[in-house]
Protein backbone atom coordinates (compact mmCIF):
# COMPACT_ATOMS: atom_id res chain seq x y z
CA UNK A 1 0.00 0.00 0.00
CA UNK A 2 0.84 3.63 -0.07
CA UNK A 3 1.88 5.66 2.91
CA UNK A 4 4.93 6.61 5.11
CA UNK A 5 5.65 3.58 6.44
CA UNK A 6 7.98 2.50 3.45
CA UNK A 7 11.62 4.70 3.87
CA UNK A 8 13.89 2.52 2.98
CA UNK A 9 14.93 3.91 -0.38
CA UNK A 10 17.48 7.05 -0.59
CA UNK B 1 16.15 -3.82 -2.20
CA UNK B 2 16.42 -4.85 -6.01
CA UNK B 3 19.14 -4.77 -9.18
CA UNK B 4 17.06 -2.03 -10.31
CA UNK B 5 17.28 0.03 -6.98
CA UNK B 6 21.16 -0.84 -5.95
CA UNK B 7 22.38 0.10 -9.21
CA UNK B 8 20.43 3.64 -9.17
CA UNK B 9 22.00 3.89 -6.13
CA UNK B 10 25.54 3.24 -6.86
CA UNK B 11 25.13 5.25 -9.85
CA UNK B 12 24.46 8.08 -7.79
CA UNK B 13 27.43 7.56 -5.67
CA UNK B 14 29.27 7.65 -9.03
CA UNK B 15 27.81 10.42 -10.05
CA UNK B 16 28.78 12.41 -6.77
CA UNK B 17 32.22 10.72 -7.03
CA UNK B 18 32.98 11.84 -10.41
CA UNK B 19 32.35 15.50 -9.58
CA UNK B 20 34.72 15.35 -6.96
CA UNK B 21 37.25 13.83 -8.59
CA UNK B 22 36.40 15.87 -11.54
CA UNK B 23 37.04 19.15 -9.05
CA UNK B 24 39.78 17.33 -6.78
CA UNK B 25 42.02 16.23 -10.08
CA UNK B 26 41.66 19.38 -12.15
CA UNK B 27 42.12 22.08 -8.84
CA UNK B 28 39.05 23.82 -10.54
CA UNK B 29 34.92 23.72 -10.23
CA UNK B 30 34.60 25.55 -13.35
CA UNK B 31 31.49 24.43 -15.48
CA UNK B 32 29.83 23.46 -12.10
CA UNK B 33 26.88 25.01 -10.56
CA UNK B 34 27.08 25.47 -7.30
CA UNK B 35 23.55 26.14 -6.56
CA UNK B 36 22.41 23.14 -7.88
CA UNK B 37 25.06 21.45 -5.05
CA UNK B 38 23.80 23.60 -2.68
CA UNK B 39 20.55 22.29 -3.15
CA UNK B 40 21.71 18.55 -3.45
CA UNK B 41 23.17 19.26 -0.10
CA UNK B 42 19.84 20.51 1.47
CA UNK B 43 18.11 17.52 -0.48
CA UNK B 44 20.25 15.11 1.59
CA UNK B 45 19.98 17.25 5.31
CA UNK B 46 16.22 17.74 4.97
CA UNK B 47 15.70 13.77 3.86
CA UNK B 48 18.29 11.91 6.40
CA UNK B 49 17.14 13.68 9.38
CA UNK B 50 15.50 10.26 10.22
CA UNK B 51 19.02 8.70 10.31
CA UNK B 52 18.74 9.79 14.03
CA UNK B 53 15.10 9.10 14.73
CA UNK B 54 14.26 5.78 12.65
CA UNK B 55 17.47 2.54 11.86
CA UNK B 56 16.32 0.47 8.85
CA UNK B 57 19.84 -1.45 7.51
CA UNK B 58 23.50 -0.46 7.89
CA UNK B 59 23.67 -0.18 4.14
CA UNK B 60 20.92 1.96 4.44
CA UNK B 61 22.66 4.07 7.30
CA UNK B 62 26.36 4.19 5.87
CA UNK B 63 24.64 5.09 2.30
CA UNK B 64 22.56 8.26 3.87
CA UNK B 65 26.22 9.63 5.45
CA UNK B 66 28.01 8.92 3.02
CA UNK B 67 25.89 10.96 0.01
CA UNK B 68 25.58 13.55 3.16
CA UNK B 69 29.45 14.02 3.55
CA UNK B 70 30.43 13.58 -0.17
CA UNK B 71 27.55 16.29 -0.94
CA UNK B 72 28.49 18.50 1.52
CA UNK B 73 32.08 17.68 0.60
CA UNK B 74 31.59 19.02 -2.80
CA UNK B 75 29.55 22.63 -1.68
CA UNK B 76 33.03 23.00 0.72
CA UNK B 77 35.14 22.25 -2.32
CA UNK B 78 33.57 24.90 -4.68
CA UNK B 79 32.98 27.74 -2.08
CA UNK B 80 35.68 27.43 0.06
CA UNK B 81 39.27 25.72 -1.25
CA UNK B 82 38.36 26.58 -5.04
CA UNK B 83 36.18 28.98 -4.97
CA UNK B 84 38.73 31.16 -7.29
CA UNK B 85 37.60 28.56 -9.80
CA UNK B 86 34.01 28.89 -9.14
CA UNK B 87 32.26 30.39 -12.30
CA UNK B 88 29.70 32.48 -10.62
CA UNK B 89 29.05 34.56 -13.69
CA UNK B 90 27.21 31.92 -15.47
CA UNK B 91 25.85 30.51 -12.45
CA UNK B 92 22.68 32.91 -11.89
CA UNK B 93 19.69 30.64 -11.46
CA UNK B 94 17.64 32.13 -9.22
CA UNK B 95 17.33 29.02 -6.56
CA UNK B 96 14.18 30.47 -4.35
CA UNK B 97 12.22 30.20 -7.42
CA UNK B 98 12.75 26.38 -7.04
CA UNK B 99 12.90 26.37 -2.85
CA UNK B 100 9.96 28.60 -2.17
CA UNK B 101 7.24 26.92 -4.24
CA UNK B 102 8.67 23.31 -3.73
CA UNK B 103 8.41 24.42 0.49
CA UNK B 104 4.91 25.61 -0.11
CA UNK B 105 4.04 22.28 -2.37
CA UNK B 106 5.83 19.87 0.22
CA UNK B 107 3.14 21.76 2.90
CA UNK B 108 0.22 21.20 0.73
CA UNK B 109 0.65 17.85 -1.13
CA UNK B 110 2.47 15.28 1.81
CA UNK B 111 1.69 11.50 2.90
CA UNK B 112 1.71 13.22 6.78
CA UNK B 113 1.08 16.33 8.42
CA UNK B 114 4.44 15.94 10.59
CA UNK B 115 7.73 17.79 10.65
CA UNK B 116 9.87 15.23 9.68
CA UNK B 117 7.33 14.13 6.83
CA UNK B 118 7.08 17.30 5.17
CA UNK B 119 10.65 17.89 5.31
CA UNK B 120 11.10 14.44 3.69
CA UNK B 121 8.43 15.54 1.26
CA UNK B 122 10.45 18.78 0.31
CA UNK B 123 13.92 16.90 -0.54
CA UNK B 124 11.74 14.64 -2.72
CA UNK B 125 10.21 17.65 -4.30
CA UNK B 126 13.46 19.54 -4.56
CA UNK B 127 15.80 17.01 -5.63
CA UNK B 128 13.59 16.56 -8.58
CA UNK B 129 14.35 20.35 -10.11
CA UNK B 130 18.10 20.61 -8.22
CA UNK B 131 19.79 19.53 -11.29
CA UNK B 132 18.27 22.97 -13.12
CA UNK B 133 20.73 25.39 -12.33
CA UNK B 134 23.19 23.38 -13.53
CA UNK B 135 21.66 22.91 -16.52
CA UNK B 136 20.67 26.29 -17.18
CA UNK B 137 24.85 27.00 -16.53
CA UNK B 138 25.09 24.77 -19.82
CA UNK B 139 22.44 26.08 -22.06
CA UNK B 140 23.98 29.49 -21.05
CA UNK B 141 28.29 29.17 -21.95
CA UNK B 142 26.55 26.27 -24.61
CA UNK B 143 29.02 23.83 -23.72
CA UNK B 144 29.91 21.07 -20.94
CA UNK B 145 33.22 19.69 -20.09
CA UNK B 146 32.92 15.60 -21.05
CA UNK B 147 33.46 14.61 -17.53
CA UNK B 148 30.82 17.09 -16.31
CA UNK B 149 28.55 15.23 -18.91
CA UNK B 150 29.69 11.94 -17.10
CA UNK B 151 28.55 12.88 -14.23
CA UNK B 152 25.13 14.13 -15.38
CA UNK B 153 24.78 10.77 -17.54
CA UNK B 154 25.88 9.17 -14.06
CA UNK B 155 23.25 11.52 -11.92
CA UNK B 156 20.07 11.05 -14.20
CA UNK B 157 20.41 7.43 -14.92
CA UNK B 158 20.07 6.93 -11.35
CA UNK B 159 16.60 8.45 -11.02
CA UNK B 160 15.91 6.47 -14.30
CA UNK B 161 16.45 3.16 -12.72
CA UNK B 162 14.51 4.22 -9.00
CA UNK B 163 11.31 4.40 -11.68
CA UNK B 164 12.33 1.10 -13.04
CA UNK B 165 12.44 0.05 -9.38
CA UNK B 166 9.01 1.29 -8.31
CA UNK B 167 7.63 -0.32 -11.36
CA UNK B 168 9.51 -3.76 -9.64
CA UNK B 169 8.02 -3.02 -6.41
CA UNK B 170 4.63 -2.46 -7.30
CA UNK B 171 4.27 -5.44 -9.24
CA UNK B 172 6.26 -7.73 -6.55
CA UNK B 173 4.92 -6.30 -3.39
CA UNK B 174 2.46 -4.02 -4.43
CA UNK B 175 4.41 -1.16 -2.73
CA UNK B 176 4.22 2.67 -4.66
CA UNK B 177 4.66 5.62 -3.11
CA UNK B 178 2.88 8.53 -5.77
CA UNK B 179 4.79 11.63 -4.38
CA UNK B 180 7.96 9.66 -5.03
CA UNK B 181 7.17 8.39 -8.16
CA UNK B 182 5.62 11.68 -9.58
CA UNK B 183 8.49 13.57 -8.37
CA UNK B 184 11.16 10.80 -9.91
CA UNK B 185 9.15 11.14 -13.06
CA UNK B 186 9.61 14.74 -13.17
CA UNK B 187 13.19 14.80 -12.34
CA UNK B 188 14.14 12.17 -15.01
CA UNK B 189 12.72 13.59 -18.10
CA UNK B 190 14.30 17.32 -17.07
CA UNK B 191 17.31 14.92 -18.24
CA UNK B 192 15.77 14.22 -21.29
CA UNK B 193 17.42 16.48 -23.70
CA UNK B 194 20.72 16.12 -22.08
CA UNK B 195 20.39 12.18 -22.78
CA UNK B 196 19.85 12.39 -26.17
CA UNK B 197 23.19 14.79 -26.74
CA UNK B 198 25.06 12.71 -24.48
CA UNK B 199 24.30 9.24 -26.50
CA UNK B 200 24.86 11.18 -30.13
CA UNK B 201 27.88 13.13 -29.42
CA UNK B 202 29.66 12.38 -26.37
CA UNK B 203 29.40 8.66 -26.80
CA UNK B 204 30.82 9.21 -29.78
CA UNK B 205 34.13 10.80 -28.39
CA UNK B 206 33.10 14.55 -28.88
CA UNK B 207 32.43 16.91 -26.48
CA UNK B 208 29.05 18.56 -25.40
CA UNK B 209 27.98 22.04 -27.20
CA UNK B 210 24.44 23.03 -27.61
CA UNK B 211 23.52 23.71 -31.37
CA UNK B 212 24.33 27.60 -31.57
Amino acid sequence: GQGTENKDEL
Amino acid sequence: MNVFRLVGDLSHLLAIIILLLKIWKTRSCAGVSGKSQILFSLVFITRYLDLFTNFISVYNSVMKIIYLVTSLGTVYLMYFKFKATYDSNHDTFRIEFLVVPVGGLSFLVNHDFTPLEILWTFSIYLESVAILPQLFMISKTGEAETITSHYLFALGSYRALYIVNWVYRYYTEGFFDLIAIVAGCVQTILYCDFFYLYITKVLKGKQLKLPA
